[in-house]
Parts: C-alpha cells; structure tokens; sequence
C-alpha cells in the first residue's frame, strides 16, 4: 500500500498527525503496528471523510487547517468508532 | 448518544471501584472525592451505586500513570489523549486509565478531573462517544464550569437506555 498523498492544504508534519490519529482512532481493530497500518489512498480519505463527519466538519476527505485543528485537541484515548 | 457493539453493560447494582495509583497533582483525598462525584453523576439518574474499595479486585480498577502503564495502548505525554477506558465486562471490563503526563486540576487550568473521569465512566458504563458537542461523551475535552455540574440531557437518555431511569 501507498502512502495517503491527498490534496492535503496542511504541513507535512500536519500530514502525519493526521494519518496517525486516522490511524488510531479511525481504523480497524488489530493494527496498532505502524508497518501494517499504512493507509492507502482510498482507506484514509474514507477513514478522513468519516472523521470529518463524526466532528460536523465539511467532509471533504482532505486535510485542511480546521481538520487538523480537532486532531490536535486534547482527548479520550477511546477509539470513535466502535469496535 | 451511543453504545458498543452488543450493548455490554454492567448486570448488578453495586459496582466497585479501586484506585490503584494516584497523582501527584491533587491530594488522595481530592482525587477520591472528585472520582466519587463523577459516579454520582451517574447514580443519580440510574438505577446503580458505586463504592470505593482499598485491596482486592474492584469491577473497575483506576490508575494515573504516563507512557506504557500495564495495556497495549500506552499514553503520549502531554497533551494528545488524557485517558481512556473499557467498556463494561469481566477482568478488565471497566477499568479506567489517566495519563499522569497530564496536570490534572479541580478548576479550568489543566484539565479537570472531575470532567475526563466522568467521560471515561461514560465508557465503563457501557457508553461510547457521541457527536453531540454538547454531550458529556464527545470525544475532545473542553472546560465548562463544574459547579453544579449536571449529566448533560443526551448522556443521561444515553446511559438510562442501559440501566433504566433512577426514579422508575
């Protein structure tokens, strides 16, 4: 799999934040190793888009400042999609 | 409001709770009051009691401690996650963690215990996150003053549709 390279409007190191809290609390269960859970392209902008929805942003599937916004406030450790 | 998969929810009345590890940030006897009232906030509208053991294996077991702290899911310092929690069950059911990265406070600075340890007992009581920003259960911490605080209208309708009403 391929790294997510979406129209992302945000630093390369926001870019990361963001596939890694996709990662954490958007996918699926049993992927906590980083070398298994790349993201494809499609699974985060699915993942990204369902988050964007979870928080009432416009869901647009890319990364954009007030995605990243959520994505750095404090929060719960428990995933939002349950499992 | 939601729930887990399978609704798991806590099938006695008198559920016990443990505090394993405390912070350094607030007194023994701050944390033990400020953990008994986000309990009560929930007794007070269902149909549960919680009580406070000192040894033993409690139904839901409490620890403040950073980094790897005895699950697979360590914390990552300040910031970032606070806490987290397990849905009701056995063994591990329950069992509540805070990040002791964090500074944990009875007022605005910091972050308010009173507020996260209600969230996560949200969790241990068989609730899981809602999008109502409003709600008690939305995943991202946000002060709100907590004198008087009050179960918010869609985690109360959340947790009585486990465990029925306090009144009824």
């Amino acid at each position: 799999p391929t790294a997510p390279t979406s129209n992302s409007t945000v630093s390369p190191e926001e870019q990361d934040l963001a596939e890694e809290y996709i990662s954490q609390f958007y996918s699926d269960v049993g992927t906590k190793n980083t070398s298994l859970r790349r993201l494809t392209n499609n699974t985060f902008r699915e993942d990204l888009e369902a988050m964007q929805a979870f928080f009432g942003l416009e869901v647009t599937g890319v990364v954009d400042n007030e995605t990243i916004t959520i994505m750095k406030s404090p929060r719960c450790g428990v995933s939002d999609i349950s499992r | 409001y939601g729930h887990f998969p399978g609704k798991p929810r806590w099938k006695k009345r008198l559920i016990t709770y443990r505090i394993t590890r405390y912070t350094p940030d607030l007194t023994q006897r701050e944390v033990d009051t400020t953990i008994g009232q986000a309990f009560q906030l929930y007794s007070d509208v269902i149909p549960l009691d919680f009580k406070q053991i000192y040894s033993g294996t409690a139904d839901i077991m409490i620890l403040f401690k950073g980094g790897h702290h005895g699950d697979f899911y360590p914390f990552d310092g300040a910031g970032g996650v606070l806490a987290h929690a397990n849905s009701p069950g056995q063994n591990e059911g329950g069992d509540t963690h805070f990040d002791d990265d964090e500074t944990w406070t009875l007022t605005r600075r910091g972050v308010n215990l009173l507020l996260v340890a209600a969230h996560e007992f949200g969790h241990a009581l068989g609730l899981d996150h809602s999008r109502d920003r409003r709600a008690l259960m939305f995943p991202t911490y946000q002060y709100v003053n907590t004198y008087g605080y009050k179960l918010p209208d869609d985690d109360r309708r959340g947790v009585q549709a486990l465990y029925g009403s306090r009144t009824t």
